[in-house]
């Protein structure tokens, strides 16, 4: 199991639809400041159901939406897709991948796709518990967070092994 | 429930030990259940003064079962002590320290259940060039059981990469993947397109 | 006092515009003040949509006494645009760009009204190596005026320096600062001793 | 005007008296991860009239006192002393350098000293209004607390303004 495949639509710097696939072992990401690094480690959290607008740098969920550039008009919605490979079957459903969809318009309207079906936020809950990915996401470790898991609260450590249970 | 935890905790505790051995040459650390009531506060490893081994803070353990309830639903205390040093609060540790202790309980968790990937932003940077090999050769060795994304500047962490993805933004504001480098042994099946669809 | 303030805050305002231009290329920067009653709240530069240039928030000034004492003892905001994008949020400013713009804010301040010291450690962690020069460079010019101590992991920082001090840890968890090296123009005289008094 | 010697004795990873000696321009502290360069920021900051334990990462003012080493028993009291160059006669005072010292001990003896004579908090800071450093130390930024600058509420950032007014 692995993480194939990103595509992104109106969400923070990437306007227009934007694929980016890995495969497995170490992926190294580089570039200047400010160039939408981080912006796609937002992407894969907010796709997977991150809830918090301050764990994605913004102060409501709408500042994920593309607000324009030089010569870019800003953009009405954003979406963001997660593919995660299931080839070897490890997760227990029997797709050969997994995609989560995310979507938000400036309207309102929000919502995610399971496999391209509409579905809650407790679906796709579900999806990553079969996966081992969890509800508390710690396998993402965004940046200039790293020293927060030691000075979190002992409780919060507590949660984290009781989702590796 | 707490069957699962009990046996879940005992394995990452085990693996964190293990990390910090690995991670902190000569340097020893455990993960310590504290009651309920305690739990809520943050860590505040408590000062064990003197240069002697920090006395185990068991004290006298009642077992009776409100004690067990309580440790129970309890939190987990990180304890660490660099070599040659007197275990401390976790707060004084330097940067670097923190980077790494950090680091060690996710690895110690993740070998006790591994994700299928982990996306780490920038983890390294407060990292000196020894702590930085020390954490890329953990992060290669499980490479084959979990995948990585590593977002960095630090040079040594791209030679470590099994494939590399430039990033750029014109003036526009808008992001561009502008080119990917496989390592040199790749067998090329696995380019992908970064297409702006 | 508000009269002394205020002359601080237009030089301030105005070096924060020039420090901006200069470690944003191409960006825009300036410092708002704003009413007592918002200035509790973190900051929020609203989001200006759009790809123009963002709205002067002034609207309609009143110049009444209540709204002017409101903003005499008001925060202050800061705004930044980097080139080619549209003002937003500070808070969705790259880790890299807020470094930039925290740099921007101390220096600004500091050629108002300079310290005799600046101590700076490990400001720079989060600057790719065109932004670690601009800074350098801003750092080289006013350490005629004041003085830097600069903690780092960084060679290009090492480079700049006046004077390098070595600092090491042996096992028995004690500091040692273990070398000095004055840059190649030094005239000696400035051979600081590092005795174990 | 700079700062130019800094003592310490009994002050977290420095037992023994350690004498730092610097000249004006840019000076740079390297070393590895641990070896101690944030505790001579911690002991400027401190010396200086630090109140809160939080800025120097302790949990109590006591946290600054030697704990111990391998081979090193722990020491009963702190103290840090930082000498400023005042030879261009900047600072109001008439003396030609200004030596500020502060000292705890684990029985709970603290204070300060200006020039050698005892003095409180209060006239450390007076003194340092007069060199220009102010209340609110801003010309010294910890290790991680950079960004802190942007995130800050606004009222904060005025404070650094009037201080330098
Ligand atoms: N909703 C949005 N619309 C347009 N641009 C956005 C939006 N949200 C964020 N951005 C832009 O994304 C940029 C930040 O990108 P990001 O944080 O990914 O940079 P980075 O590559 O991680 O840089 P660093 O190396 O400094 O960490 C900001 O400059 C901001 O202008
Ligand atoms: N009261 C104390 N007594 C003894 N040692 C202490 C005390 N307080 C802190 N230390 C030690 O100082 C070390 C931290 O030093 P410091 O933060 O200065 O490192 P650093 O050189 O800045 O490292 P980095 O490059 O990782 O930031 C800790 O490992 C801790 O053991
Ligand atoms: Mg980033
Ligand atoms: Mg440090």
């Amino acid at each position: 199991m692995h993480l194939r495949e990103i595509n992104m639509k109106g969400f923070k710097s990437f306007p227009d639809r934007t694929r980016l696939t890995f495969g497995p072992g170490v992926s190294v990401i580089v570039g200047p400041n400010g160039c939408g690094k981080s912006n796609i480690t937002d992407a894969i959290l907010w796709a997977l159901g991150e809830q918090s607008p301050g764990a994605i740098r913004g102060q409501s969920m709408q500042d994920v939406i593309f607000a324009g550039g030089k010569g870019q008009s800003r953009r009405s919605a954003a979406e963001v897709e997660v593919v995660i490979d299931n080839a070897d079957g490890q997760a227990g459903s029997e797709f050969s991948e997994i995609s989560i969809t995310r979507h938000i318009s400036r309207d309102g309207d929000a919502g995610y796709r399971l496999n391209g079906a509409r579905c809650r936020l407790a679906d796709v809950i579900e999806a990553l518990a079969d996966t081992g990915l969890g509800r508390e996401m710690h396998s993402v470790i965004s940046q200039g967070r790293v020293e927060a898991l030691v000075s979190s609260k002992p409780r919060d450590r507590r949660l984290l092994i009781e989702e590796a249970a | 429930i707490s069957e699962l935890f009990e046996r879940t905790f005992e394995a990452t505790s085990r693996n964190f030990e293990e990390m910090i051995s690995e991670l902190f040459p000569g340097g020893k650390g455990r993960l310590r259940r504290i009651e309920s009531d305690q739990s809520s506060k943050p860590s505040v490893s408590e000062a064990s003064a003197g240069e002697s081994d920090p006395e185990p803070e068991d004290g006298v353990r009642e077992d009776s079962d409100e004690e067990s309830a309580r440790v129970d639903d309890g939190g987990v205390e990180i304890e660490v002590t660099p070599a040659g040093k007197s275990m401390r609060r976790l707060s004084l540790l330097s940067g670097g320290e923190k980077s790494m202790v950090a680091l060690a309980f996710v690895f110690a968790v993740m070998i006790a259940r591994p994700c299928p990937f982990y996306v780490l932003d920038e983890v390294e940077a407060a990292l000196d060039d020894l702590n930085l090999d020390r954490f890329l050769r953990v992060v290669k060795r499980f490479a084959d059981r979990s995948q990585f994304l590593i977002v960095t500047h630090q040079k040594r962490t791209m030679d470590a990469a099994d494939a590399l993805y430039g990033v750029s933004m014109a003036e526009d504001g808008v992001t561009k993947v502008v080119s990917y480098r496989p390592s040199q042994g790749d067998t090329g099946d696995r380019v992908p397109e970064h297409d702006e669809a």
